[in-house]
């Protein structure tokens, strides 16, 4: 299991729809300071809901919404979909308390052109049209409903709209269907994906597991256990 | 619980003080503070890097800390690995010589899971098997350029 | 006391100011939150590296928080100078290009001041006039040498 | 004003007695990771009486002994003495309470070989000797005990004794001559030297005055006022 692709529209330092690509294996981001590296990392925390907003460097999430547009008077908005390709793993792990069974997750065919989308229109269809299939999220996983295929893709996207008096709502869907944020987590626990999990290792924090008390460290074999 | 924990501490030990060793060409280990109830206590890190006598965590050196850091992080992994990492410039404090062992090891941890690793330093680059450029010029968004090294390609 | 304060801050304002738009190509300068009673509240840092609009100081990345600090630190500096200043490894974010500009700010800065400045980064090490070199061989004691780099007589 | 030399005798990674001599103007220290570049930072940190233990990464003072010995059974210490070039600094500069007029601090002739040596004979004189002048400390200066002229070097010392029971004690010498730590700072801030100065950035710490509190930041102004 591998993430794909993280689409990030409208994220931090990222106007419009930006598409990047990833392959299994080892992969270095770099380029020059202020560029928009750590940022990448920090639209996957957000879109699986594995940080708070200062684990992002936000004060508060509106802070993450491209702010270029300075002096808007409606509401704003970011997205961010990350794809993960599972198609090396158990099916058994793709349980979904919502929707047994589970090849369901991924086969409703509720993609965003056939009712009104859940993106909001305004935001044109780009982000969701990654690959270029228009409005069929889930015919990029190969099946339309059949239930018993092994699904190729799994796909998370958050969404986040700010108000112009600063309010916010924040949404979670997987595979284009809305979702808790309690769901998202319990299946990405299922993938061995945790929020306290020590794969992402943020800017400045290597050295955290040495300075932590021997208790926090201890937890962290807890965790695992 | 007892059980799972003895389990999980006993082979992420083993995994650290292999790993350790081949990071930081010296001896460390996992030590419990209570052995007979740990969760009585916690835990700690005993290391000696490059064969110096032990001494506290804190007076290790930049490097020294990164790497023995780094080494329980993929201790931990090959015992419950995930499905990908993300480093953001956990080669910061690292010397040359040090970043280029860092970088193997990650190669070969690579072959289970997917890295995706921010670095500035060229030996991170140089090992990995493509770069994804970042770049946001003066007034406008970040643009994301991907590069790929061909490997087998190139000496 | 009041007055000694306005001068001071009047004076490190304006060398933030040269200096921020030196080596972080962009905007900055130093904001009272109270600037009828300055003892009655704080000192902000406003920063606009290359140009971008304001963003609260957390939100910099590693590289624009250290140019950032690094031209307080320089803006004090031309205040009150000190007669020494040591610096450890406060080039360890910074990608090629700021490390080379900053190392310029140094050269300048050391005409007044002795500055010593560990780093493993190479355009710091060329821009410096010598640099001593510091070994710890296995077992043995932390050794000390002296390099001197003939400035004048490499291109 | 520069300081022109620091000799560690035991300090942390620098067993026996080791010169680092140091010119004016731009220094680069470097070499690979754990050899003991910021332990020289340490040195002057301690010698200068401007840190806590923990600002020397040590948990208390006597693990700043060099520990390589390990099962000794005699007292040991650790001696590390920091020489500045004062030759162009306004001689008011020099006030010392304990023992006006000003060039007097230089000029008394108190070398540890006319008396018996503060530093303990069980050092030998090498650590003193740094210079190769056998026990004419002040001559270093190029006078010996004439006021009115312009003193070259200014020398602090410290040393720290560690009993094999753990104890320790620490006292301070500028140019030889015992004093307090607070008669130190005081001609230190005469130096424009502080304990809380910018001048020096450990390890780790550049970005901290991003992360201080607001009123934290304005302090700093007024120290310098
Ligand atoms: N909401 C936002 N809108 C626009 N730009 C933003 C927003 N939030 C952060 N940024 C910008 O993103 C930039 C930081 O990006 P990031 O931290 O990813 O840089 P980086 O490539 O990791 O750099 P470094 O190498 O210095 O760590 C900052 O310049 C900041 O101004
Ligand atoms: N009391 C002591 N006795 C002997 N060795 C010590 C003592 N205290 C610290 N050390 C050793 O000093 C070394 C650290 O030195 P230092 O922090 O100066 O390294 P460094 O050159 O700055 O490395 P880096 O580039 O990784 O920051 C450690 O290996 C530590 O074991
Ligand atoms: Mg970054
Ligand atoms: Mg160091």
């Amino acid at each position: 299991m591998h993430v794909k692709r993280v689409e990030l529209s409208n994220f931090k330092s990222f106007g419009g729809t930006t598409d990047v690509p990833l392959l299994p294996g080892f992969t270095v981001i770099s380029g020059p300071n202020g560029s928009g590296k750590s940022n990448i990392l920090d639209s996957l925390l957000f879109c699986l809901g594995l940080a708070s907003s200062k684990g992002m460097r936000a004060e508060r999430l509106p802070d993450l919404v491209n702010q270029n547009q300075a002096k808007r008077r409606t509401t704003a908005e970011t997205i961010v979909t990350a794809t993960f390709d599972i198609s090396d793993i158990d099916p058994e792990l793709l349980r979904d308390e919502a929707n047994d069974p589970p090849a369901q997750v991924d086969g409703s065919g509720d993609g965003c052109a056939d009712r009104s989308c859940k993106f909001g229109v305004q935001n044109g269809h780009s982000h969701l049209n990654g690959n270029r299939q228009n409005g069929q999220l889930s015919s990029q996983n190969g099946q339309n409903g059949q239930s018993g295929h092994l699904a190729q893709d799994w796909r998370v996207t958050r969404r986040l709209r700010v108000t112009p008096q600063g309010t916010y709502t924040s949404n979670y869907y997987i595979n284009g269907e809305p979702c808790t944020l309690n769901q998202l987590h319990e299946q990405l626990q299922r993938f061995r994906i945790y929020p306290e999990g020590y794969n992402v290792v943020l800017q400045g924090d290597v050295t955290s597991i040495i300075s932590m008390n021997a208790r926090e460290r201890r937890e962290i074999i807890d965790e695992l256990a | 619980r007892r059980t799972a924990f003895q389990e999980a501490f006993v082979a992420v030990n083993e995994n650290f003080q292999s790993i350790f060793a081949e990071l930081s060409d010296g001896d460390g280990y996992l030590q419990l503070d209570d052995s007979q109830d740990p969760f009585n206590g916690g835990l700690n890190l005993v290391a000696h890097p490059k064969g110096k006598p032990v001494r506290r965590l804190a007076s290790m050196s930049g490097g020294e800390k990164s790497l023995t850091a780094l080494s329980f992080i993929f201790a931990l992994q090959r015992y419950r690995p995930s499905p990908f990492y993300a480093f953001d410039e956990v080669d910061m404090f690292l010397d040359g010589a040090n970043v280029e062992r860092l970088s193997k090891m990650i190669q070969q941890q690579a072959q289970q899971a997917q890295f995706i690793v921010v670095s500035l330093r060229r030996p991170m680059i140089e090992s990995a098997e493509r770069t994804i450029g970042v770049t946001q010029a003066r007034g406008a968004y970040t643009q994301v350029l991907g590069i790929n090294l061909a490997k087998s390609a190139s000496s």
